[in-house]
């Protein structure tokens, strides 16, 4: 049981830097995960840190909202890693996201697409117009809220 | 294994049948605020065996078109998804609310709650290890769990 | 005291409708705010409910992620006409909004112009495109973050 | 009032002096992740009073430039807010963090907290009001609020 949890917890912790760096395009971004307890990590809690592209290290309390959520994806996808669910399925992620940092975030998604199928739900164009197919959703006037669907595959069109 | 299609029957904003798919490698759900697309979320999220209190509602019985205003559409609502195993044969998981119970189906035939989410971890599915379904402002709360919450969220997916 | 609180409360409720449907530009939109307890409001607590367009009554927290940000400014706004303070500053308030709902909130802000000051901090072109003059923040590589300004006034340009 | 600059000195990621402004009735603030957009929002927050445990800080003295690395420039940080009133008169106060204290001035004379605090709702600024100022991911909560918490805010306000 114990040999699992630290199975697990060494393949995440070996990925997520390369994985964060691979997401920020940048060799300056570094992410860690430390346990509290190095001789048995399944016993106490376990750190994550991240410093941002150009910055030094610091509480991630300190980082702003765009800097969190690439954060959370690099973590993500790190665990992804070691177990890997067939599909991920992210509503809005994109919402603290400055386009330059969508763009890193769409073309790594883009880059797994061998090994991970991703859905996303998105307002942004410079996000969902990076995407293989689109799902429109639109509502039709009624009593209650009644969706409708419409399939567009973009694989036909150049950029 | 690569999921292809969800079909939805009477699932919140969604009345009747509708199918979403073919699904590709990289897919966008898009429309505007308010039109469906969390209650499409929602409903993935309860094929794959999500509990009640994270679709938004208090009840099974809500999650059937028409709850939102007290005119439930059915007594039933339900959510099939049709996966491409690696040996490119289809497998479909489905699951509905009959009443205020939920109801589990693999490739048409009833099982029950264990065996399916078994056969879903076999696929590598598990909504309690967290690690696939992202909901609506909640990814910012990914890297900022405490040291403990951490070690809880490695002890379930170990 | 009380009277000050019911003077208060039924100034806010009384306005809330009417900006509730100037916000969302349309006259279907219902917003309403009930005390538990009529007699002496002061003592329960107060419902705010809203009714999106082209929707039928229902609670709150049905309502998705950019009804929910649309009927919170509508409170804001609300309370504003009451006790109005000299400015608003409002951050990423349209990470959740369409296109269509950034364009009424910010033509509500601007039809306000004349007696509401309002700074926003914005990803959105959609939305910082709106307004009369740019903050620019950008950072310059140093051990810590340093941010560098740059202020530029829109009013010259034409649309 | 009208609101026309802000001068941050020393200020989370300001180094030195800077001056934001002149501001208009419809202002934007744009850039980068990163980059300080909401550090400017919280040295607007500190100069109106607002409490360090809102300004994403533990002690006042991790607003001062460089705290974030343990390398602050300099025992001091300042935030000044000029107001335009209704006779066009110029108005200034000044909030600054002096090691582990706040000091308070108005016009450039030093003055208490409790009199900088009135001197402020008379222009209609109470920040316990919670009625202007909405950080980053809060807006949606605004509208959240369980009816007590209401009432507690139209009490604040009345
Ligand atoms: N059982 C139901 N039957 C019909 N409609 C429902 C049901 N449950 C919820 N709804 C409706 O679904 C709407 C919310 O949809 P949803 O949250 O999917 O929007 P969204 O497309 O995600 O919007 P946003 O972009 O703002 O997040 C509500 O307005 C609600 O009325
Ligand atoms: N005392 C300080 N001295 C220097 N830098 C600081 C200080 N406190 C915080 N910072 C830096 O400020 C940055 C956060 O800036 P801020 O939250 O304003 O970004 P932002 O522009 O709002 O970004 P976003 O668009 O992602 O919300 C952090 O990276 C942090 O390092
Ligand atoms: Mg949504
Ligand atoms: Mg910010």
């Amino acid at each position: 049981r114990h040999d699992k949890f630290i199975d697990c917890f060494e393949h995440v912790a070996n990925e997520i830097d390369a994985i964060y760096k691979a997401l920020a395009m940048n060799q300056s971004a570094q992410a860690f995960l430390g346990p509290e307890n190095p001789e048995e990590p399944y016993l106490d809690g376990i750190n994550y840190n991240c410093v941002a592209p150009g910055k030094r290290f610091q509480p991630m309390s300190n980082l702003s909202g765009g800097e969190k959520t690439v954060a959370a994806l690099a973590l993500l996808f790190a665990i992804h890693s070691y177990q890997p669910a067939p599909f991920f399925l992210l509503d809005e992620i994109d919402a603290a996201l400055d386009n330059t940092n969508i763009g890193k975030v769409a073309s790594y998604i883009r880059s797994k697409r061998g090994s991970l199928q991703t859905i996303v739900i998105s307002l942004k164009e410079e996000f969902y117009g990076c995407s293989d197919a689109l799902v429109g959703i639109c509502s039709e006037p009624a009593d209650c809220l009644v969706s409708d669907v419409i399939t567009l595959s973009l694989e036909d069109y150049d950029d | 294994a690569f999921l292809k299609y969800i079909d939805m029957e009477n699932f919140k904003s969604y009345r009747g049948h509708h199918r979403i798919g073919p699904l590709k490698s990289f897919t966008a759900v898009v429309g505007p605020n308010g039109s469906g697309k969390s209650n499409f979320m929602d409903a993935v999220s309860f094929v794959m065996g999500e509990k009640t209190s994270l679709l938004r509602v208090k009840r099974l019985s809500d999650l059937i078109h028409g709850a939102s205003i007290n005119k439930p559409v059915s007594r039933n609502a339900s959510v099939t998804a049709t996966f491409i195993l690696e040996d490119m044969t289809e497998k479909q998981f489905q699951r509905s609310v009959v009443g205020q119970s939920s109801e589990h189906r693999i490739d048409g035939q009833s099982v029950s709650i264990s065996n399916y989410l078994a056969e879903l971890e076999k696929l590598g599915i598990n909504v309690k290890a967290k690690n696939f379904l992202v909901f609506q402002g909640a990814v910012e709360s990914i890297a900022m769990k405490n040291p403990k919450e951490r070690t809880a969220l490695f002890e379930e997916i170990s």
